[in-house]
């Protein structure tokens, strides 16, 4: 495993890390985006179905497993233990237009027209669209919490890593998956206007706002 | 380039 890749899992685990962290210690889920968090729980689920009949390594199986249970942990903080502060109102993107056109892209465009291969190129679809509820839901409330904008940093970072490890697979182990690869340019640049403005807050020590 | 079917990554 390269530096890059390395990275990348251990700005994901941050990221959830701070999530779950500061829904803890606020003891609220404001400014959360529940559609985003169930999106990701289905993201997970679809994508490391392989658990069960394909073993790649300890750390692989592992950070599956902690993936899934902490997506579904998430989904069950929002929506029950704190769902009194849930402001409906505002997240109300329209997850169809999200999950429709990931299925029909994971459909088109797979490695193999089974199941599993389909789910997982859909999981990748998704993925890169998944944070839309949350950003739709910041830029209506214009502004967002210290810790949810360091979430969501953390987050697109994550994909962001996995960029440069692809090129370096594609030199030193003449490997190419042009699906992720696609999949998590389209996801950084999802994130590039939230991490320009991300730089900008964070290092003028400004509170978060979007224009 | 070898395709990537074996999905080793997360």
């Amino acid at each position: 495993m390269n530096i890059f890749r390395m990275a990348g899992d251990v700005a994901h685990i941050v990221s959830i890390i701070i999530l779950l962290h500061s829904i803890e210690t606020t003891q609220s889920v404001n400014g959360l985006s529940l559609k985003t968090q169930v999106l990701y729980t289905i993201v997970f689920i679809s994508r490391y179905l392989d658990l069960f009949y394909r073993y790649i390594s300890l750390y692989n199986s592992f950070m599956k497993v902690f993936y899934i249970s902490s997506s579904i942990y998430t989904v069950y903080l929002i929506a029950n233990k704190y769902n009194k502060s849930i402001k409906e109102h505002v997240d109300n993107f329209e997850v169809k237009y999200l999950l429709g056109p990931s299925f029909i892209l994971g459909f088109l465009f797979n490695y193999g027209f089974t199941l599993p291969e389909i789910l997982w190129s859909f999981s990748l679809w998704l993925e890169a669209v998944a944070i839309l509820p949350q950003l739709f839901m910041l830029q209506k409330t214009g502004e967002a919490e210290v810790l949810t904008t360091h979430y969501i940093f953390a987050l697109g970072l994550y994909r962001a890593l996995y960029i440069p490890n692809w090129f370096y697979r594609y030199f030193a182990e003449d490997k190419f998956d042009k699906l992720a690869v696609l999949t998590g340019i389209i996801q950084t640049v999802i994130y590039s206007d939230f991490f320009y403005i991300y730089y900008k807050s964070a290092f003028k020590g400004k509170k978060f706002k979007l224009p | 380039a070898r395709q990537a079917t074996e999905h080793d990554e997360l």
